[in-house]
């Protein structure tokens, strides 16, 4: 955003600070938080808002009468389970707290489901139906919008590939880590996804390992012969779409384990449970 | 999705390594 000179507004430290995942069940921290969100868009006045499932930025739209479109994947489509029958607490938790702020705003309660705020508006997915088709009990009656491809396919360099990313599964490089790729013949880079994680930018490359922040898939993408990743929808698509082979260790999240299994199923990757 | 970071709660690397070598090639 920066680098196309656009605007931008970054949230103050409080609302930062605040985990969504956790926190949107509690009235207080949610009204205050949907406050915030309705008086950024008083100062930004859009046409549309689209979002990445903030919950608050939705209901804040609602107030203000502003459309708004939604970034999802399959399991943020209401009704969707990962066991096929549960709607899991992420989802249902929240509820009480938003019907409250609803009321509060004069705005319909929404049933049994968190997402079906998502469904007052547009939902769009970063893929193509091909590779993420959405199913679920309410598709018909959703307003579900496949993007395609957000991202340029990377030419690559086939067998030639040799490099390997770790995508937010290592925070910095210690001896444990040194020690097994040790043999590995490429070089090895390491993005930690936020500067509080582990290696602080600018840490010294030790030998073949180069560790930043973040690294440009399209710079370093081509050279890459697989990914270890934590199973996020982007990354996971990224690597399919792109034909990189990947390990993908989701940790105890349900989302990522999902995502993971998908790319295990197309033959494109390994998931390793902790 | 939850932006929790799998640092911590993970396989032995040695074992990631070794999965590694079990994947197919790069398109």
């Amino acid at each position: 955003v920066q680098a196309a000179g656009w605007p931008s507004k970054t949230y103050p430290p409080w609302a930062e600070a605040v985990d969504p995942w956790l926190s949107w069940s509690d009235p207080d921290v949610l009204m205050r938080a949907v406050e915030l969100d309705r008086q950024t868009l008083r100062d930004v006045a859009p046409s549309m808002v689209i979002n990445d499932c903030r919950i608050p930025m939705v209901i804040a739209a609602l107030a203000e009468g502003i459309q708004f479109a939604t970034i999802c994947q399959d399991n943020q489509v209401p009704g969707y389970c990962y066991d096929g029958s549960t709607i899991p607490a992420t989802w249902t938790l929240p509820v009480d707290a938003i019907n409250k702020v609803l009321a509060l705003l004069e705005i319909d309660p929404i049933a049994d489901d968190a997402r079906w705020l998502f469904a007052r508006g547009t939902m769009a997915v970063p893929s193509t139906a091909e590779l993420e088709p959405i199913v679920g009990p309410y598709v018909e009656e959703l307003d579900i919008v496949h993007t395609g491809l957000l991202n340029k396919q990377a030419s690559t360099s086939g067998s030639r590939a040799a490099d390997l990313l770790f995508y937010r599964t290592a925070g910095s490089a210690d001896e444990e880590f040194l020690a097994a790729f040790a043999d590995w013949n490429g070089s090895i880079y390491i993005a930690t996804g936020e500067t509080m994680v582990g290696a602080a930018p600018g840490e010294p490359s030790r030998g073949r390992v180069q560790i930043g922040t973040l690294w440009d898939l399209d710079a370093i993408g081509p050279g890459l012969r697989a990914v270890v990743h934590h199973g996020g929808h982007g990354t996971t698509l990224r690597c399919i779409a792109e034909g990189i082979p990947a390990v993908v260790l989701p940790g105890p999240n349900p989302e990522r384990t999902a995502n993971g299994e998908r790319a295990e199923r197309l033959g494109r990757a390994i998931v390793m449970h902790a | 999705g939850p932006a929790v970071d799998v640092t911590g709660d993970r396989p032995a690397w040695s074992d990631v390594r070794a999965a590694l070598d079990h994947l197919p090639p790069r398109l």
